[in-house]
C-alpha cells in the first residue's frame, strides 16, 4: 500500500521543499521506492534534484490537466530510489484554470490511484498558498506533514492551517491525519524556545519528537542536486531526518 | 505626491512583512505620513501592528471589490502617523473572484488614486504568489522592493520575479521601478556570502546598499504589536531599516 504525504503550510519559508528533499532522501536510504511531486511553480524541488524548470517539457501540470499520466511525465533522479514528477512555472494559470471545474479537486488524488503501486511512498511539496493546487495535494494525502518554524508569524498560521484540514475532511478527505514538524530550529533563541513549549503545550501528541535544527549544510545541499543525508551523510541535519523518516514510517503503520 | 510602494517575492519568508513593517516604523519616525496596506490573507501586518485578523469587520477586500473606499477601511494603530488598512482569511477567495473581470487588475490603483493625498509613503506587503492580488500591487506601484534571502532558493526565485516585472512593465505599468534589498543576512554564512557576490555582479545598481542583517530583537517585534525601530530603538536591525528608509527616499526623489 501506498503511504501518500502532503508536505504543506501556506507560512512561506518554513522548510517544505528542504523536508521533501531531505525525506524523500532518507526514505530511499533505508531501501523504500519514493516519488516526490513538486507542485510548486517556483519548481524549487526540481531544482534541488539538478533538473532546469525551465527545460521540463512534461511536468504535473498536465497530469492535473488529464492530459499525461504520472508514470509518463515522472522522471528518475541521480538518487537511486528515489524518482521525480517536476513542475514548472506554468502551475501559475493552473490554479485558476482549474477553479470551478467539477471535481477539480480530486484531479490529483485519481491520476494517484491508477498508478499501479510501483513506490512505498509519495511525498507532495506544496507551495505558500492555499489554492486549487494545495487542495489536490490535500485531497490525495493520507498524512499531512506541516514543517513549523518556531516564531511568531509563523505560530500564528498554524490557526488557519488546521482550519483548512477540517475543512478538507469534511469536505473531500475524512481520512486526512496531520503533523506538526519543528524545522529550522535555533537552541540558542529564547522566541524558538518559547514557541516550541507553546507548540507542545497546544498540539502535543500532533508533533513529530523529531526536531530538526538550523544546519549550514542544509543551504548547501539543493546546489548540489542531492537530499542532505547524500551531500553530508554524517551532519547532524541528516541524523535528524533519518529519525523523521523513522517517525514517519511508525505514525503510517500504527494507522 | 504619495510614493507608493510594493514589497513582493512570490519566495516565501524573504522577511516581506517585516520589511513593510520595519520601513514604515522607520519612515514614520522621520516624520513622514506612513499607510501600510496588508494583501495577505495571512494577515501578518495586521497581526504585527497589535489587531486580531478573525475581527476585521471592514478589510482589503472590500476596497477590491470595489464596495469601500480606502479611508473608510483604513484604521490609525499605536504608531503616530501610521495607519494600516487590514487583511483577514477571507483574501484568499478574492484572488479567484477577481480573475478574469475586466481590469481587474487595475482595481487597488483606481482606489489609490480616488484618495486625497494624505500620506506621502503607500506601503503594500505581498503574499507568496503571482495572484491577482499581486498583480494589483504591483500594478499601483511606483516601486517594487524585492526581498532577497542570499540563499541558494530564493536565488533562484529572481528570475521569474523579474520576468512578473517585465510582464507588468508591458501590460499594466510602464513606469514600475524595482529594488533588491538583502535580508535575514548571516556574515557567518558562506552560502550567503557567495550568494550575496552574484546578488551585486547580476543586479548591481539595482540593489540597495543596505543590508539587513539576521537580529533576534525582528524576531520579538511582532509580538509586541510594534515596529523594530520603536521596539528596540538601539539595535542594528533598527538603524539598518533607518538607513534604509533614508535611501528608498533618495531613490524616489531621483526619479
Ligand atoms: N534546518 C535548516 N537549517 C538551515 N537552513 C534551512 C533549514 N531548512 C531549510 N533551510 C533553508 O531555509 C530556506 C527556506 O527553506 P525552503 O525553501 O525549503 O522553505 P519552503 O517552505 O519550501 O519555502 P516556500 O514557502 O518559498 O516554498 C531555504 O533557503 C533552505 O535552504
Ligand atoms: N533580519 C531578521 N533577523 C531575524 N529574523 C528575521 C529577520 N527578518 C525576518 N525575520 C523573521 O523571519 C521570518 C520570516 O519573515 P517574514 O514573515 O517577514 O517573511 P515573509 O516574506 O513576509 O513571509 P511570507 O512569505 O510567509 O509572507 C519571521 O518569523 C521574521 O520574524
Ligand atoms: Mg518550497
Ligand atoms: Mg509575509
Amino acid at each position: 500500500m501506498t503511504a501518500v504525504i502532503a508536505i504543506a503550510n501556506h507560512k512561506g519559508g518554513v522548510a517544505k521543499t528542504t523536508t521533501c528533499l531531505s525525506l524523500g532522501g532518507a526514505l530511499t536510504e533505508q531501501g523504500f521506492q519514493v516519488l516526490v511531486v513538486d507542485l510548486d511553480p517556483q519548481a524549487h524541488l526540481t531544482l534541488s534534484l539538478g533538473f532546469r524548470p525551465e527545460e521540463m517539457r512534461h511536468t504535473v501540470a498536465e497530469v492535473l490537466l488529464e492530459q499525461q499520466s504520472i508514470v509518463a511525465v515522472s522522471r528518475e533522479t541521480q538518487v537511486a530510489g528515489l524518482d521525480l514528477v517536476p513542475a514548472s512555472g506554468e502551475l501559475v494559470i493552473l490554479d485558476k484554470a482549474l477553479y470551478g471545474r467539477p471535481g477539480y479537486e480530486f484531479r490529483l488524488r485519481e491520476a494517484l490511484a491508477r498508478m499501479s503501486p510501483l513506490y512505498d511512498f509519495i511525498l507532495m511539496d506544496c507551495p505558500p498558498s492555499f489554492g486549487t493546487i494545495t487542495l489536490n495535494a490535500l485531497t490525495a494525502a493520507h498524512l499531512l506533514v506541516i514543517p513549523v518554524q518556531c516564531e511568531y508569524y509563523a505560530w500564528h498560521s498554524l490557526r488557519s492551517m488546521l482550519e483548512l484540514v477540517t475543512l478538507i475532511r469534511e469536505k473531500t478527505n475524512p481520512i486526512l491525519r496531520y503533523r506538526l514538524l519543528v524545522t529550522m530550529f535555533d537552541v540558542r533563541s529564547r522566541v524558538h524556545r518559547l514557541v516550541l513549549e507553546q507548540v507542545h503545550r497546544v498540539f502535543s501528541s500532533a508533533v513529530f519528537r523529531t526536531i530538526i535544527q538550523v544546519d549550514a549544510r542544509i543551504r548547501e545541499s539543493p546546489a548540489h542536486g542531492l537530499p542532505v543525508v547524500y551531500y553530508a551523510p554524517k551532519t547532524r541535519a541528516a541524523m535528524q531526518y533519518r529519525a523523521l523518516a523513522e517517525e514517519v514510517v511508525a505514525t503510517l503503520s500504527s494507522a
